[in-house]
């Protein structure tokens, strides 16, 4: 089963 | 001081019922130039909204200087059921308040509805999106879109999008089976809306969460067509457009462990 990614890993806190 | 008139409440009313659902608490971000900007994660960090109503949304706006309104947003949709959909809409702030008013006015009758909003201070992360390069855009209607994540939620949990050149694929694999609906580009000259437009740099094969693509869908009300922007193993953008600005959401995919 595919498992959910985190958004905030793929962004930089601004 | 804020003055923002909508020429029609449904407007906002569409925008809050698109989102209410995915975030609760949303600090709206007022300047004169920007119009009313949200940036908002949901509590799961799977999915980020980013809403720009331009000052082009409003019949009449100005914002002598930038506030920041921290908004619970099932408040608001209580307070903006409250009016009809065809009253002018119009939200006033003073400098630093404490709670923001809103105005429906009856185009027709002289009824005039006033409410008071308490605003809150909400600490929220802002993330930098930065424009990137996509693997793949499509341009499709929103309400085709729709009836795919609503129908196939109801088979998996998981809906898979796989672009090539010549298609847009969408599959979902269930306890009961599986199904798929594939959608190859078409230009209709008569209604444009219903045209279905692929751009390919590469082909993509992504995962997403069923239940989000369903809280996304909920902004089909806004606008005939969407636009979903994929990239290999990042964030899909769907894009809505507004009567000027637009309601972007950001998922992430999930992936084979």
């Amino acid at each position: 089963t595919p498992i959910q990614n985190d958004l905030v890993e793929f962004y930089t806190m601004a | 001081m804020l003055e923002g008139k909508f020429d029609q409440a449904s407007l906002l009313k569409k925008i809050i019922d698109s989102i209410r659902d995915s975030v609760k608490l949303c600090n709206f971000n007022c300047s004169q130039n920007d119009g009313i900007t949200v940036q908002a994660i949901d509590d799961s960090r799977v999915l980020l909204i980013a809403l720009k109503m331009d000052p082009g949304c409003f019949q009449e706006f100005r914002c002598d200087r930038d506030m920041v309104l921290g908004l619970d947003l099932e408040s608001l949709g209580k307070i903006l059921k409250q009016g009809n959909n065809e009253d002018y809409l119009t939200l006033i702030a003073e400098d630093n308040p404490d709670s923001l008013l809103i105005v429906f006015e009856d185009k027709k009758k002289d009824r005039i509805s006033e409410f008071s909003l308490k605003l809150m201070d909400i600490d929220s992360d802002v993330l930098t999106i930065d424009d990137m390069d996509n693997d793949c855009s499509i341009t499709m209607p929103s309400a085709d879109f729709s009836k795919i994540a609503r129908d196939f939620k109801t088979m998996s949990e998981s809906l898979q999008i796989i672009v090539t050149k010549e298609s847009v694929k969408f599959k979902a694999e269930g306890q009961i089976g599986s199904g798929s609906v594939i959608f190859k580009p078409h230009t209709d000259l008569d209604n444009p809306d219903e045209s279905i437009k692929i751009d390919m740099n590469q082909p993509v094969n992504l995962t997403f969460g069923a239940k989000y693509l369903n809280d996304i869908v909920k902004a089909s009300t806004l606008s005939s067509t969407i636009t979903i922007k994929l990239t290999d193993k990042a964030p899909a953008l769907f894009e809505f457009k507004l009567p000027s600005g637009y309601l972007r959401y950001y998922l992430a995919p999930k992936f084979e462990d």
